[in-house]
């Protein structure tokens, strides 16, 4: 059981770095046991150092660096134990454009393995998607209808 | 595996009114003003699958997502998640649908490809495909920071329910 | 006591609900007191009714509905006694285009009384700013600098 | 009254120099990438007046609010908060200047237009104003939804003392 964890965790350590590089170039992020000798004994903590900075407690990061590191976490386990479908509502809120966007390519790279639902109120992320879908409320009553993705052409 | 599409009816905001909402593969973005419905969506698949609480759905309980208009209530809440299956699935059908029916009295009907099933035998079924409750696969709004929040005993168990 | 209470709970009431009003076009939303024989005896419940659908429990009208509640809910408060400075962080994170331009245009107007603080990701409410303050980050130090709003011209 | 600037040293990602951050009457926008150091400009302002635990500052205690670079450890955060006064606060001076030092030790010292002051005189001071703790006037990041998220009586309580 201790070898499986191990084996789990380590490959998705290695992919949480991994991604988290990747989201926010010159950022490291990695986890640590707490109890290396005994990892039932403790907990698994996470530690996100964004670029030029330190490593700062958990909590002191800001709202779009710990969005970075939440979808970094969610993405490594995806690799190593992919779910059939994603569902994402509103990640975005708290990222700059730049962020968004690069969080909208990723998603968009690994739709290819994997179905990702996003709901989004900004373009941004919308604009990576291949197929969109619109809803609007009226009289109480939710419709869905769908739309063209103008941003591309389709493939 | 993934969703090809749902249906709903009388869920939330989606009325008495059997509507389909096409999903399928790849990236799907959904959009539309504030209050139109789009979070409901997730709630539905959530609600289907059996993998949140009421109150992460909103809901005071399960007779609270039923569609009520004018003071009136629909009779019951039904939503079907179909899948493609793919072998995502260990079973030999190409499409598996997972519905659930909730009454305004707050009782719940689960079918796997409209046979009934209990809550626990669907939780297993599921389980092979890697979805689960809490799982780390839906993000509802505002939820994204929980990964980060957790103590650092519930992400070494993520991780061992992963392993 | 009991007068003094009646009088800001309903002045605040009027302006809770001309504000909700007026950001939720069609949408109505009002105080209720749990006890109006013994008001001290219970609370304040918040009703909050979107255009074209009924009273909702509050927990499950949708996100940015909420927001724009509770912004109603603090203009109110303005309304019956204002702070000097309001400091508002993301507050546009939940809302769509056209719920954040209502805002931007809100805080603009009241901004001519107190003083509003706006700390935002989006152009959009940022446009509706008199100035605009730049913060960066270079080596893990935070430098702030003035910007030129070009969305107006000043006046 | 209004906020004219804030002056901070060594408080949190504002380094040991010594910065100044104009702001002024009307409408202010602060701009910037994630991890600028937009949301800590409140937190500098919510610790200079005394209105926010560490808590909601992000840190695990005041400590934790000073300035640090490769493992080194400013001595101190300091942030001055220059208010015009027109009548907002009841002194006869203009300006009225509002200060606070932590140094590593955990140490906090107030002062307002250069006299130490103990934290309770602060408060009481800084209600005169209209500027409580826990007031409604400061909306910290993903804080908005609190009104709504607040009990019946932690609302009526929130009019009583507007009242
Ligand atoms: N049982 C119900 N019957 C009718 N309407 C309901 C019911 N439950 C929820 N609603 C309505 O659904 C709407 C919320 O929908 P939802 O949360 O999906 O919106 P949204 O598109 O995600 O908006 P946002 O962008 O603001 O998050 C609310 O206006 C609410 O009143
Ligand atoms: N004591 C400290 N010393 C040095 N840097 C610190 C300290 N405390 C916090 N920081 C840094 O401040 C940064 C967070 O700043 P802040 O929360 O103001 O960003 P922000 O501009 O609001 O970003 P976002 O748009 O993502 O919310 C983090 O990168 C964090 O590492
Ligand atoms: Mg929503
Ligand atoms: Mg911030």
């Amino acid at each position: 059981k201790l070898k499986a964890f191990l084996k789990a965790y380590e490959q998705i350590n290695k992919s949480f770095s991994k991604i988290f590089a990747r989201l926010s170039p010159g950022g490291k992020a990695f986890m640590q046991l707490e109890r290396e000798d005994e990892p039932f004994e403790g907990g698994i903590n996470l530690v996100v150092k964004p670029r030029g900075k330190e490593v700062q407690y958990l909590e002191a990061i800001s709202g779009g660096e710990k969005t970075l590191g939440a979808l970094s976490l969610i993405f490594a386990l995806q690799d190593y134990k992919p779910s059939i479908f994603y569902y994402f509502d509103e990640v975005d809120a708290h990222l700059d454009e730049a962020n968004a966007r690069t969080v909208g390519e990723l998603i968009k790279e690994r739709s290819q393995t994997a179905q990702f639902i996003v709901v989004t109120l900004r373009e941004v992320l919308a604009s990576f998607a291949d197929k969109l879908i619109g809803v609007s409320s009226r009289g109480g009553i939710s419709k869905v209808f769908p739309l063209k993705n103008l941003t591309h052409s389709p493939y | 595996g993934y969703i090809e599409k749902l249906v709903i009816e009388g869920f939330k905001s989606y009325g008495r009114q059997r509507i389909e909402i096409p999903l399928g593969e790849g990236f799907i973005a959904v959009v539309g003003p504030n209050g139109a419905g789009k979070s409901n969506i997730g709630d539905a698949i959530s609600f289907a699958l059996g993998i949140a609480t009421s109150k992460a759905l909103r809901a005071k309980n399960l007779s609270y997502l039923i569609f009520s208009k004018d003071g009136e209530k629909a009779d019951y809440a039904y939503v079907e998640v179909h899948f493609k299956n793919f072998g995502a699935f260990p079973v030999p059908e190409e499409d598996v649908i997972v519905s659930r029916k909730v009454y305004r009295d707050g009782r719940s009907v689960f079918r796997i490809n409209g046979q009934v099933v209990k809550e626990k035998e669907l939780s297993d079924f599921l389980s092979k495909a890697g979805i689960y409750e809490n799982g780390y696969n839906v993000v509802l709004q505002g939820d994204i920071i929980r990964f980060l929040k957790m103590t650092p005993v519930e992400r070494r168990k993520l991780i061992e329910e992963v392993a």
